[in-house]
C-alpha cells in the first residue's frame, strides 16, 4: 500500500 | 497526541469561542466574512464525513462534531439572527476561484483515488485558502475590531502549531503526510502579514490598522 495519512488528525 | 497538536486543537477551539463571543456580545457580525465561514462549513463536512465509517477516539469524534456544528451555527447567526449587520458589499471574494483549483488539486494529490479520500484532500486544500475572503475583506476595510483580530490570530496559530506536530511525528513515529504538510505551510504562510501587524500593533495595545 502506498503512503497512508494519519487518520487521527483533525 | 503531542503537545503541539493539542495546543493547535485548543487554539482552533478558542478561535471559534472568540468568534461566537464577538458575535454575541456586539450582537453583530461586522467585519466577519460570510464567504470564509461558509467555506469552513464545506471544509468540515467534507473532511469529517469519516465520522460515519471510522472511529478514532472520543476526543476525535467530539471535536469533529463540534467543528461541524459550530460552523453551521455561525452561518445561522450571520445569515438569519444578525443578518442586518452583515454587509455583503465588502465581502466579494470569488470563492469559485478557490473551490475549482482545490478540487483539481484533490483529484491529483490524494492517498487513494476514492470518494472519501479525494474529499479529504479537497478539504485540506480548501482549508488552506478558506481564510482568503476574510483577509481580502480586512484588506479592503483596512482595520478591524480587536476581538476579530484575536479570532484570526487563534485561527492562524492552530495550523501553525500543527507544523511542529508534523515534525515531531516524523521523528517519533516516522509519519509523513505531504498533502497536509504542504497545505498547512501554505495556510500558515497566508497569515504572515496578518501576524506581523497583530504582534507589532494589537499586542502592543494599538488598534489593528493596515498601512494605507
Amino acid at each position: 500500500d502506498p503512503a497512508v495519512r494519519p487518520k487521527d488528525e483533525l | 497526541m503531542n503537545i503541539f497538536r493539542f495546543l493547535g486543537d485548543l487554539s482552533h477551539l478558542a478561535s471559534i469561542f472568540i468568534l461566537l463571543h464577538k458575535i454575541q456580545t456586539t450582537r453583530s457580525c461586522r467585519g466577519i466574512s460570510f464567504r470564509t465561514q461558509a467555506l469552513y462549513v464545506v471544509v468540515f463536512i467534507a473532511r469529517y464525513l469519516d465520522l460515519f465509517f471510522r472511529y478514532v477516539s472520543l476526543y476525535n469524534s467530539a471535536m469533529k462534531l463540534f467543528f461541524i456544528a459550530s460552523s453551521c451555527y455561525i452561518l445561522y447567526l450571520m445569515k438569519i439572527r444578525y443578518r442586518p449587520t452583515h454587509d455583503p458589499s465588502i465581502d466579494t471574494f470569488r470563492v469559485e476561484y478557490l473551490l475549482a483549483p482545490c478540487l483539481i488539486l484533490a483529484l491529483i494529490f490524494n492517498y487513494k483515488f476514492n470518494f472519501a479520500e479525494v474529499l479529504w484532500s479537497f478539504s485540506i486544500w480548501l482549508e488552506a485558502v478558506a481564510i482568503l475572503p476574510q483577509l481580502f475583506m480586512l484588506q479592503r476595510t483596512g482595520e478591524a475590531e480587536n476581538i476579530t483580530t484575536h479570532y484570526l490570530a487563534a485561527l492562524g496559530a492552530y495550523r501553525a502549531l500543527y507544523i511542529p506536530n508534523w515534525i515531531y511525528r516524523y521523528f517519533t513515529e516516522g509519519l509523513v503526510d505531504p498533502i497536509a504538510v504542504t497545505a498547512g505551510i501554505v495556510q500558515t504562510g497566508l497569515y504572515l502579514d496578518f501576524f506581523y501587524v497583530y504582534f507589532t500593533k494589537v499586542l502592543q495595545g494599538q488598534k489593528f490598522e493596515l498601512p494605507a
